[in-house]
């Protein structure tokens, strides 16, 4: 399941891992189940360097100017970012709740520190959010393995690090488990100052 | 195998290069 959809051109900067951008929206009044959430989820293109991240980043519009309840979704081409997908089931994700303004930022460097590679797990790294609502903006990372703390702290630390994170702000992890449980992404999260 | 790693410095100046245009 490691197929490659596109490769690096020539003289590019290969990515370790091939990424593929996912667009979301949802009208907020209908229930997310997750039927409706597979058919709202868009596939719109994948990269494998650098040099094609940037090209197709640059013609995307910013997170901060969507409107509504829309979501932008970076993951390792070969992952839905679903909490069923197989390389989801037994994992979590960290969530950062941004006030209104900086989404563009915080997702770029979010995205930045992925694709280089800056966490430091292994393989456990699955894709990153960004989620925009009506009253604040949603950053969230996702990773493999819930219940392997080391990874956990891990990505929280670099997390604070990339993002330049007071080290006394809220974070707070959920498993997928839990997610699909209350069918919610961010509600009766477990904080982590 | 070897890990690529790009720190976001890196990532930023090839953004201007050529080839990302």
């Amino acid at each position: 399941n490691r197929r490659r959809t596109v490769c690096p051109g020539a003289g590019e900067h290969p990515l370790q891992y091939n990424y593929t951008f996912w667009y979301s929206r949802r009208t907020p009044s209908r229930p997310a189940s997750s039927q409706s959430y597979e058919q709202n989820i868009r596939q719109i293109g994948s990269v494998a360097s650098v040099e094609q991240f940037w090209r197709f980043y640059s013609h995307l519009v910013r997170p901060g100017d969507l409107s509504g309840h829309s979501d932008f979704h970076l993951f390792k081409e070969g992952i839905k970012p679903m909490w069923e997908d197989e390389s989801n089931r037994s994992g979590g994700k960290w969530i950062i709740r941004l006030r209104k303004g900086l989404a563009s930022r915080f997702w770029e460097n979010i995205i930045l520190a992925m694709l280089g590679e800056q966490f430091m797990v292994g393989e456990e790294i699955c894709g990153a959010v960004v989620s925009i609502r009506f009253q604040e903006d949603i950053l969230s990372i996702w990773n493999r393995t819930s219940n392997d703390q080391t990874t956990t702290s891990r990505i929280r630390d670099t997390l604070r690090r990339v993002l330049n994170l007071p080290t006394n702000s809220i974070m707070e992890y959920k498993t997928h488990t839990d997610s699909l449980r209350d069918n919610s992404s961010f509600r009766n999260t477990k904080i982590s100052i | 195998g070897t890990r690529i790693i790009y720190d976001r410095k890196f990532l930023l100046q090839c953004r201007t290069s050529p080839l990302a245009r």
